[in-house]
């Protein structure tokens, strides 16, 4: 389907380390 | 596994130097497919409020340039948010990243489809930040868009924003151009 993010979802993604 | 966007998208920046013609002024910086990528974009760049006046940055759809004369942009138009100089310091750099994580991640229903691009101007008189769409005759795709940008800005009611046809901004004969379009 069609990939739509919010914007919440895709704050959560701004600090997260590249490696885990 | 990094989250897919719908859309592959290129940031444009644009540095005025009155020695280079204004195509020779814009550069690709790079593209972005991925919410990891674009996060790792925007951390690693100057936000807009550090920008020198007369830069602009761009994200618009892969195979899309930020100019009017591109086939996509060119029966198109754009939502116009005019900032007022101190808003530099208080909200243009959150306007600007709730405007990129509108269009990144779809944020306009069936309409995304008609979304071209974003555009940040960095002036001395006042900042603009804009939507850009692909067709200003499509009616209730630029509305819906226009309400859903007012609305990921957290823009109140008694706030009018404006649509202006692209052809409409290239002929005008004066600074103001008619809006085709208000929510």
């Amino acid at each position: 389907g069609k990939k739509q993010y919010d914007r919440e979802f895709l704050l959560g993604f701004q600090f997260m380390p590249a490696c885990v | 596994l990094k989250h897919p966007l719908e859309n592959r998208w290129a940031l444009w920046f644009y540095k005025n130097d009155k020695s280079k013609t204004w195509q020779e002024n814009l550069r690709l910086i790079t593209k972005f497919d991925t919410v990891e990528d674009f996060w790792a974009l925007y951390n690693n760049i100057k936000v807009a409020s550090k920008l020198s006046s007369g830069c602009d940055y761009s994200v618009f759809k892969d195979g899309i340039e930020p100019m009017w004369e591109d086939r996509s942009n060119k029966c198109g138009g754009r939502w116009l948010i005019t900032l007022s100089k101190q808003q530099r310091h208080t909200e243009l750099d959150r306007f600007w990243l709730d405007t990129l994580l509108c269009i990144i991640g779809e944020g306009f229903d069936v309409y995304s489809a008609d979304v071209c691009g974003a555009v940040i101007n960095v002036r001395a008189k006042g900042d603009k930040i804009a939507i850009w769409t692909t067709n200003a005759e499509n009616r209730e795709a630029v509305t819906c868009i226009g309400r859903k940008f007012k609305e990921g800005l957290g823009l109140p009611a008694k706030i009018v924003i404006g649509y202006q046809a692209h052809a409409d901004t290239a002929t005008k004969s004066n600074s103001i151009t008619k809006n085709k379009f208000v929510v």
